[in-house]
């Protein structure tokens, strides 16, 4: 039996049977998308297997990895910094010749926002590119720079693009992400900065089209 | 009173019903829906003459009707799947990442000869 379901597993993409060893909860956004397909009806005439309607790309594997990094020491002088964080993904499971077609990271924080913003403040958020030491690849800038009066609850980072241009190093994506308080915002660092652990988890979903998919389709 | 009569299952090709569930597989452990998913199979007699609903390629006609003259040397056509149709089944990979895969042709939707 053990080869049959070797096999078995390798024809639907395995190269062998997973045994979870610290499950993670599900992402809602799979769930939601597992549910639509599962509530269409039968047999699916409309329905184009090869494509994830739900993100509007082509693709028949929707990945989510979550984030192995680790919080970095602040560097001095740097006093508005608010949080530096490596943000690390292996994605040595992307099989040989799948095709990404969508990479999104979504930072999590616990609350809607670091602390009540002041007049004239302005947090901002960048993602650098970086090698697996957390030192961000010198010349490079930002993959992303964006500046916000609020922080919210749950940050969407399209990184498809950045990704498409070979930015991604190997087979793993890593990257710093930084965020501090405007210059020009009156008050200490430190109380601008309150809450700086608020960062609840980072992880990044990305949709792959595999070889079935790539294969061309025999004329009608 | 009489019983009543007992339904002889049609012997022509057609899907019959198949339910797999991954716990008698031994993947429960790694698949996390669906626990199981009506996958069905094709099985039934595909005989001279072959009937419209049967579904028969060009080649099943002929193929029938040398069997019907040669029944030893030339076997009837087989009862096969001609439509199949997806699903999706979430589960966790050896990284344990959550992975939402649609895979196709898992469900025999209709058969023919």
């Amino acid at each position: 039996l053990s080869w049959q379901e070797s096999s078995l597993l390798k024809s639907l993409g395995l190269s062998a049977k997973p045994s979870p060893k610290r499950p993670v909860p599900v992402p809602p956004v799979l769930w939601r998308i597992f549910q639509r397909r599962k509530e269409l009806p039968r047999p699916h005439q409309e329905l184009d297997s090869c494509r994830v309607e739900e993100f509007h790309v082509p693709g028949n594997i929707v990945r989510v990895f979550a984030d192995q990094g680790r919080f970095l020491p602040e560097e001095q002088p740097q006093g508005w910094l608010c949080l530096r964080k490596l943000l690390f993904f292996n994605l040595s499971v992307l099989e040989e010749g799948e095709r990404l077609t969508m990479a999104q990271l979504e930072l999590r924080f616990q609350h809607n926002s670091y602390h009540s913003p002041r007049p004239g403040q302005v947090l901002e958020l960048r993602l650098y590119p970086a090698n697996p030491r957390g030192q961000p690849q010198p010349g490079r800038s930002p993959l992303v720079e964006r500046s916000f009066v609020q922080l919210h609850k749950s940050l969407l980072f399209k990184l498809s693009a950045a990704l498409k241009d070979g930015k991604m190093p190997g087979r793993n994506l890593t990257l710093v992400l930084e965020i501090s308080a405007s210059s020009g915002a009156s008050g200490s660092p430190r109380s601008l900065c309150a809450g700086s652990d608020a960062l609840e988890a980072a992880s990044l979903l990305v949709v792959t089209l595999g070889r079935q998919c790539r294969a061309p389709r025999s004329r009608r | 009173s009489p019983a009543s009569p007992p339904v002889t299952p049609s012997p022509l090709c057609k899907p019959r019903r198949l339910y797999i569930s991954f716990s008698d597989v031994g993947w429960e452990n790694w698949i996390i829906a669906p626990q199981g998913y009506l996958a069905n199979y094709c099985r039934g007699d595909c005989p001279f003459p072959l009937a419209a609903e049967l579904n028969s390629t060009n080649h099943a006609v002929l193929q029938t009707m040398v069997h019907s003259l040669d029944p030893q040397g030339t076997p009837q056509p087989c009862c096969v799947p001609v439509r199949l149709s997806p699903i999706s089944i979430l589960y966790y990979d050896n990284s344990d990442n959550v992975v939402l895969r649609h895979y196709e042709d898992m469900v025999v939707d209709e058969c023919g000869c």
